[in-house]
């Protein structure tokens, strides 16, 4: 038999709520709500029994499908193809305040590392204070060279910097640092614009924080839209987020999940965000 | 869907406050807050307050039912903020201390140096102390911040005992006579069990006037349970949110108060030290609605 529309509101109604709780933005739950209603509608359920228990099933089900999540392989693979045609690969990282790019930077380098690749740092927030001296001490305790200017430096003289250096060291990959900023803030956007233009990088990953709420999905957008990213990392996982913003950062971008920050040091680094997530978001 | 605005528009145009009028009304406010990242119990309770209220209570003369419930959803937003006073005071005590605690990146030493500039632009002599013994340069970041306005920073970047340094840091300043000391501390999560211990042990052997909670701005529904977690472990006195400058609305400090009882009494507003507001209870109600 068919669901009622009642039974299917009921359900729909709750676990609406349980996304929200879950961080998923307020227009991606809509979203979501809104193109589940036909399919539920439309389903098979038992005449009797726990019929709502079925709906709530396939709920259940379609949140695995809403984790976009990108293949590492992907990544690597575009490093070798760079390593074959002599040239360092470069990755460009950006996002908004605080969201742990900068530990991440370092992460990243070591999870490369572990595989092989040599890999140099970019200190190209010029801005912030204490920025340099925090990537050049975590490089320095890690091992990775850093290379770095004065503040007020322009970010992209020290991107084409570590470059160089990369090109006449034979470096494999080069990961670039750069200042938070704020989505609000259209020139700090363009600035990044202008440093991809000048840096051509191979990747563009942006990295948001596993706690923000319903700011993550305009914050995302505005990066994408002025910048472009090629994916996505969410940090601070540990710190008992339900992660609902991957979620909502995968549907208002549809740019791939490629790891979940799970802590400060080095090896805090998931490199199967999907299952990770699923386990946070408790559905 | 509608911005509350134009909900709030139509409710007010409409003939008469009847209870589908009403529900109409709430189901507005409820996105709004919602989307303003205020947790989903605090909502469901304020949609009954509303609820209540808007068809039980007496009008006083002139007042029409439209303009009752207007000032009913304004009035219980406000009272979610707690009735405690939100002006920043020493009370006399000299000197003063101050801990900022708070997640991972919530802009705890930036807004350790904004205070310290506040405080000082109002006539008090403020002293920065680092206790941050794990973010590398935290120690320069806060020089960095605060040596071009003259505030005095103390901090021991060889030092990893955070107590000791605190301690020293506070007898520095006792003896340099400043009014205010403010301790910048480690982020840390309810999920770090030796950061948790850490930060209780700061609070017992410095025993702080005033310890004040860091929260982003951007932070969703989980801001309250964190909120809980800190205020269990040291007691809470006082809430800045950060990042409001941002697409965050701050809503989540909504339940931050609700968790410790503590009044919200600065907010961050940009990235620079200037950028630093007493809170505006008026005009954050406003933001959250929309
Ligand atoms: N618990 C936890 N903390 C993290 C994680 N990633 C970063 N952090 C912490 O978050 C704080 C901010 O990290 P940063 O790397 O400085 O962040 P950022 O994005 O570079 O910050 P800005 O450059 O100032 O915009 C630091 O204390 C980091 O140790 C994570 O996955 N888990
Ligand atoms: N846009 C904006 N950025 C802010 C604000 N307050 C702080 N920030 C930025 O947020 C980032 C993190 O600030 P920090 O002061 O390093 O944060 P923290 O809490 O001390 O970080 P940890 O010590 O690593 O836990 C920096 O890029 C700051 O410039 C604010 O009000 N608005
Ligand atoms: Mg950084
Ligand atoms: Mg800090």
């Amino acid at each position: 038999a068919k669901p009622s529309p009642k039974e299917v509101e009921n359900v729909l109604s709750d676990f609406y709520l349980q996304l929200i709780a879950a961080d998923v933005a307020v227009e991606t739950a809509d979203a979501i709500v809104n193109s589940l209603r036909h399919s539920l509608l439309e389903m098979d359920v038992p005449r009797f029994g726990d019929r709502e228990a079925v709906l709530k099933e396939v709920l259940k089900k379609s949140i695995e499908s809403l984790i976009k999540v990108a293949d590492v392989n992907h990544v690597l693979k575009r490093v070798d193809e760079a390593r074959k045609q002599g040239r360092p690969a470069v990755i460009l990282f950006v996002g908004p305040n605080g969201s742990g790019k900068t530990t991440t930077v370092v992460k990243l380098a070591h999870y490369l590392r572990k595989r092989g690749y040599s890999v140099i740092l970019a200190s190209a927030d010029t801005f912030r204070a204490g920025a340099i001296e925090q990537l050049e001490t975590l490089g320095q305790r890690a091992g990775f060279m850093v290379v770095s200017q004065s503040y007020g430096a322009d970010p992209a003289a020290v991107a084409v910097d570590a470059l160089n250096k990369a090109s006449s060291m034979r470096v494999n990959v080069v990961l670039i640092d750069t200042a938070g900023r704020t989505e609000v803030d259209r020139g700090l956007l363009e600035e990044m614009r202008k440093l991809k233009r000048v840096v051509k990088p191979d990747f563009v990953i942006y990295t948001g924080d596993a706690l923000a709420g319903n700011a993550a999905v305009q914050q995302a957008k505005m990066f994408d839209e002025v910048v472009g990213i090629d994916y996505v990392i969410l940090s601070k996982v540990d710190a008992d987020a339900k992660g609902g913003s991957a979620i909502s950062i995968s549907h208002s971008t549809g740019k791939p999940l490629l790891f979940l920050g799970v802590g400060q040091e080095l090896d805090d680094l998931e490199d199967k965000p999907a299952e990770k997530l699923l386990e946070a978001l408790g559905f | 869907g509608r911005s509350l605005k134009e909900v709030f528009r139509k409710f007010l145009a409409s003939p008469s406050a009847d209870k589908a009028s009403v529900e109409e009304l709430i189901r507005g406010i409820q996105r709004s807050l919602l989307m303003a990242d205020v947790k989903v119990e605090l909502v469901q309770k304020i949609s009954e307050r509303i609820r209540a209220r808007a068809f039980e209570e007496k009008l006083p003369p002139g007042v029409s039912r439209k303009d009752s419930v207007a000032k009913i959803v304004y009035e219980e937003l406000i009272n979610l903020l707690g009735g405690k006073p939100a002006k920043f005071s020493t009370g006399g005590k000299k000197p003063y201390v101050i801990m900022l605690l708070g997640i991972q990146g919530t802009g705890k030493t930036t807004t350790a140096a904004k205070l310290a500039n506040y405080l000082k632009v109002e006539g008090y002599k403020v002293g920065v102390v680092c206790a941050d013994t794990y973010r590398p340069a935290a120690y320069q970041q806060l020089k960095h911040l605060l040596e071009p306005r003259q505030i005095p920073v103390y901090g021991e970047p060889e030092n990893n005992n955070p107590v000791e340094i605190a301690r020293k840091g506070l007898e520095h300043f006792k003896q340099m006579g400043v009014d205010v000391v403010i301790i910048d501390t480690a982020g840390r999560h309810r999920q770090q069990e030796s950061l948790m211990d850490e930060m209780k042990m700061l609070e017992k052997e410095l025993k702080p006037d005033e310890n004040i909670l860091i929260i982003d701005g951007t932070i969703g529904q989980q801001a309250g349970a964190h909120a809980a977690a800190f205020h269990k472990a040291t007691p809470i006195g006082s809430i800045i949110i950060t990042k409001l400058d941002t697409s965050g609305r701050g809503g989540g400090a909504l339940a931050a108060v609700a968790e410790t009882g503590a009044p919200v009494k600065f907010v961050g507003v940009g990235e620079s030290v200037e950028d630093f507001q007493p809170f505006n209870p008026s005009s954050y109600i406003a933001s959250l609605l929309g």
